[in-house]
């Protein structure tokens, strides 16, 4: 089973045309294995991208370098995820 | 005691038990509700529809869930509004006059390999699970897939992409037997599609970001629903064309049934706006599926309002 341990969603908020490029930049670099769970499209849409831990300082600091703001929307996926399969399991007991 | 009445709608399931369910729901309302197989997933699951009928000779409205299998809460809220709906003929005033005009053709997972996917190794799988020889990717988005604008642009052509359209259209078997289904049936009036997450209600088009000819009429029936959903626990959804509340998307379910003549196609994007995504916990289903009933209850009043 994969496990996604301190992978995290980022949600980034381009702010003009130029950055939602840039981010399509980003989401056409395969080899940092980025899940954009919205893709980036217009300014007005929030962009939310899963990224491995090994991944994660290169795409802040591309964010940051870029200027595009970011905020983290799930600190530790893993976590989450541990935490709907405890609730299945408890609902499944019940 | 009917046992599809005991079931845990608010929590998330394996295929099996949501399946059992759909078994459940059979038995206890068998003279409304059957189960049609309408063909199997590409690992041979089955994919079986809810018919809600009380006739014979109706005009269909087709809903369905689960074809991106990550999306957990929309499968739950299919299996929800299934119970709903067989549970309140007889009793609720819509929910009758719907059944006795019209069949309802509820598809609660659209895509069983990819939900069990999600279950066993990988809970954030999107696609099919089919494999083609030259390829070491796995899966075609079965969004991407359907023969309406196909490989246009919001669809990817490589493989690996979470959003690769496949080799050709209808090349997923999940997405060619609802295809089939609907050109076979051929008298289906609506059909919805529902997907999660980001509150949005959308109808045609995506792969093109001109209006479809009926935009007013889709645009008021949008707002009318979302307005409905809003007013349990004032979830806001946006409403709009494809194109224009997301981006542009091609090869996408409700705009191929738009092109084949089904005018009120419509697709939900569901709970939430982005602290969990496909990660909704749990304890939001219920009032997701609750809220989602009221919008789709006016669509489905403006499809038995209106027959065309």
């Amino acid at each position: 089973e994969k496990t996604f341990i301190g992978e995290q969603v980022l949600r980034i908020k381009a702010s003009n045309g130029d950055q939602i490029v840039q981010l399509q930049d980003l989401q056409s670099l395969a080899h940092l294995q980025l899940d954009f769970w919205t893709n980036p499209s217009n300014p007005e849409i929030p962009v939310d991208v899963r990224v491995p831990f090994e991944s994660l300082q290169s795409v802040k600091i591309y964010l940051e370098s870029n200027k595009i703001d970011y905020s983290i929307m799930i600190e530790d996926l893993q976590e989450v995820i541990n935490a709907e399969k405890q609730e299945m399991i408890s609902s499944e007991r019940k | 005691e009917r046992n599809s009445g005991a079931f845990n709608y608010g929590a998330y399931h394996t295929l099996d038990n949501l399946y059992r369910a759909i078994d459940a729901i059979m038995l206890d309302y068998k003279s409304i509700v059957s189960k049609q197989l309408i063909g199997h997933s590409y690992e041979g699951r089955p994919l079986y529809v809810i018919k809600f009928s009380t006739g014979a000779n109706r005009p269909g409205i087709w809903i369905d869930a689960g074809i991106h299998s990550r999306e957990w809460v929309t499968q739950a809220t299919a299996l929800w509004t299934a119970h709903k709906l067989a549970a309140e003929y007889g009793k609720d005033a819509f929910v009758t006059s719907l059944l006795n005009n019209y069949d309802v053709f509820l598809l609660p997972v659209t895509n069983p390999d990819g939900y069990a996917f999600t279950h066993t190794t990988n809970r954030m799988w999107r696609k099919t699970r089919s494999i083609r020889s030259g390829s070491r990717c796995v899966g075609v988005d079965p969004n991407r897939n359907w023969n309406a604008g196909f490989g246009g642009p919001g669809a990817s052509s490589d493989p690996c992409s979470d959003s690769y359209f496949g080799p050709k259209a209808e090349s997923e078997v999940e997405v060619k037997a609802v295809a089939d289904f609907i050109r076979g049936h051929s008298n289906i009036k609506g059909f919805i599609s529902i997907h999660s997450y980001s509150q949005l209600l959308m109808f045609p088009y995506g792969y093109k970001c001109t209006k479809p000819a009926d935009f007013e009429e889709l645009n008021d029936v949008g707002n009318a629903a979302a307005m409905a959903l809003r007013s349990l626990y004032g979830t806001q959804y946006k409403v709009g064309t494809i194109c224009s509340t997301i981006y542009q998307a091609s090869g996408g379910s409700i705009d191929w049934t738009y092109d084949v003549g089904i005018k009120y196609s419509f697709a939900f994007e569901l709970r939430d706006t982005g602290r969990y995504g496909f990660l909704l916990p749990a304890n939001q289903i219920l009032p997701t599926a609750q809220e989602t009933w009221l919008g789709l209850k006016k669509i489905l009043e403006h499809i038995r309002d209106n027959p065309y």
